[in-house]
């Protein structure tokens, strides 16, 4: 553990709280893409199936748990507690696209060739464009509530952290690399940018989060 | 290259 990972791990934590809070005072889950949602379950569920197998440490175990059960409550008021707030007509991502190519790298690039190997693979990949749904759907309506942009930063900030996190580990545990995990992780930094762009240039200068027409 | 413990990360 190193200061970037924490960072990185409660920026994490941070952003599902800040989800959390918006749809229950808002009392609507207005902006929020569940295609999204339901695909970060499938990440955590796929990769911490590692739960039942490697024991690392107690804080490993409750932020895996943690991590299932919220994003299972989110997809929970978000489909039944506030489902008339949600419309599904703009968000409109087909998630085929992206769950189909992640199962063939998964395939294709892994550490070894087993059913949690590939699992932890697949997750990792598709950890990557989980948020595609959620920044096409910004793209449409062109414009997002203030503190749905905060979760999106905060999220952002989690995978933006986990970068210099490894250029650390690579040098303080002797030349140790994860090329799945850092390319995956490059490109889902990347996806970001242009959110970032316009979180700092607007919303944190006190503007309402819009993009050019 | 060695590669760290992947189950220690989030």
């Amino acid at each position: 553990m190193n200061i970037f990972r924490l960072l990185g791990d409660l920026s994490h934590l941070a952003s599902i709280l800040i989800l959390l809070h918006k749809i229950q005072t808002t009392r609507s889950c207005r902006g929020i893409s569940f295609k999204t949602q339901a695909l970060y379950v499938t990440v955590f569920v796929t990769r911490y199936l590692d739960i039942f197998t490697d024991w690392v440490s107690l804080y490993n175990f409750t932020m895996k748990i943690f991590f299932i059960a919220s994003t299972c409550y989110i997809l929970y008021l978000m489909k039944m507690k506030y489902r008339p707030t949600h419309d599904p007509s703009i968000d409109t991502f087909r998630v085929e696209y992206l769950l189909g190519p992640c199962a063939l790298l998964a395939l294709l690039f892994h550490y070894r060739f087993t059913v949690l190997e590939v699992l932890w693979s697949f997750s990792i990949f598709l950890e990557s464009v989980a948020i595609l749904p959620q920044l096409f759907m910004l793209q449409r309506t062109g414009e997002a509530e203030t503190i749905t942009t905060h979760y999106l930063a905060a999220l952002g900030a989690y995978r933006a952290l986990y970068i210099p996190n490894w250029i650390y580990r690579y040098f303080t545990e002797s030349g140790q690399i994860d090329p799945i995990a850092v390319t995956a992780g490059l490109v889902q930094t990347a996806l970001y940018l242009d959110f970032f762009y316009v979180y700092f240039t607007k919303v944190l200068q006190g503007q309402k989060f819009e993009l050019p027409a | 290259i060695q590669q760290p413990d992947h189950h220690d990360e989030l």
